[in-house]
């Protein structure tokens, strides 16, 4: 699950930036 | 104390709230009833308007970056930030090229909406403990319900605040789109003037969220017991707060608790709109992020 939501794991894992998306 | 605790749980949960969604639902209010002081909205009803909004945009841009340094992120809605950056060409149809923008433009502030969601969640405690693929996999199911119930509060029956509620886009100028971008707001609007007769205040709407987001059947969670539980407690957070803010109002818990139904729907259709604009919009590009949610989630 981890592998087909990256995005959404990065999220949740870091504080990205709207810049970084 | 156990009281104490379901309060002291609604109180943390709510200044989280104000902290990721700074359009609160009181100032969407206000700004709706032209009693927020500030100057009224521009208000987009036509082509010729859309257009001008973005020189509008334009003008107050400063602000809005401003905004985003300081980590306060705008309320949930549909925004124009990427229609300045986009230009109408000499060929083709200006007004297709425009909706297309338009549609962009939400797409960029829907991606920012998921990341202040997304911080929202990561404060419920707890949240962050759970497996983190149940983790991911509240936030693909919760996260556009999450942005269907934070659009209510910007809507009224005739159209809706944009742009951090700097504008307001009339319900007829959307409808008026072109297939099937004009379709995709109206089942919300019809959602939205029914969900603000329940008139939640600030501190129901934070935890309403957090109760959606722990939801224990959402289809591929591991571990189930652990989300019950949480949403179980802020479950009882949400009756007390109800029982307190509006005690005259006989069934608001249940009556909240069965909106979650119709947001299903709603999310269901709006995944299909979306499919639906892959295919008739060759030029249209959904965000990866968008993609990652959408991608097999109903």
């Amino acid at each position: 699950l981890k592998e087909k939501h990256k995005i959404l794991h990065q999220l949740l894992q870091n504080n990205t930036s709207p810049g970084d998306l | 104390p156990e009281a104490a605790d379901l309060r002291a749980l609604s109180r943390h949960l709510y200044e989280a709230y104000l902290k990721n969604f700074p359009l609160t639902k009181a100032k969407a209010r206000a700004i709706l009833s032209g009693k927020a002081g500030d100057k009224a909205p521009f208000v987009i009803h036509d082509m010729k308007s859309l257009m001008e909004g973005e020189q509008f945009i334009n003008c107050r841009q400063i602000p809005c970056q401003e905004h985003h340094q300081q980590q306060l992120a705008p309320a949930l809605a549909p925004g124009l930030a990427g229609l300045t950056e986009a230009h109408c060409g000499s060929d083709g149809n200006i007004s297709d090229e425009l909706e297309l923008r338009f549609f962009n433009s939400c797409q960029s502030r829907s991606v920012e909406a998921v990341r202040e969601v997304t911080e929202f969640a990561k404060s419920i405690p707890g949240f962050i403990d759970l497996d983190l693929n149940d983790q991911v996999t509240l936030l693909k199911y919760g996260v556009i319900e999450i942005l269907i119930i934070m659009m209510a509060p910007l809507m009224n029956k005739d159209g809706t605040l944009i742009s951090y509620g700097q504008i307001f886009m009339t319900r007829e100028f959307l409808k008026s789109l072109r297939k099937p971008f004009g379709q995709m707001m109206e089942p919300k609007f019809e959602f939205s003037v029914k969900f603000n007769t329940l008139e939640l205040d600030d501190n129901d709407m934070t935890l309403f969220l957090a109760v959606i987001i722990l939801s224990g059947d959402r289809p591929g969670l591991l571990n189930v017991k652990p989300i019950e539980r949480l949403q179980e407690t802020v479950l009882h957070s949400l009756e007390l707060q109800l029982k307190i803010s509006h005690p005259d109002s006989l069934q608001l818990f249940a009556k909240l608790l069965q909106k979650m139904t119709d947001l299903r729907q709603i999310v269901t259709d709006h995944v299909h709109f979306i499919q639906l604009l892959r295919k008739r919009e060759v030029d249209m590009c959904l965000h990866p992020l968008l993609q990652e949610i959408m991608k097999d989630l109903y």
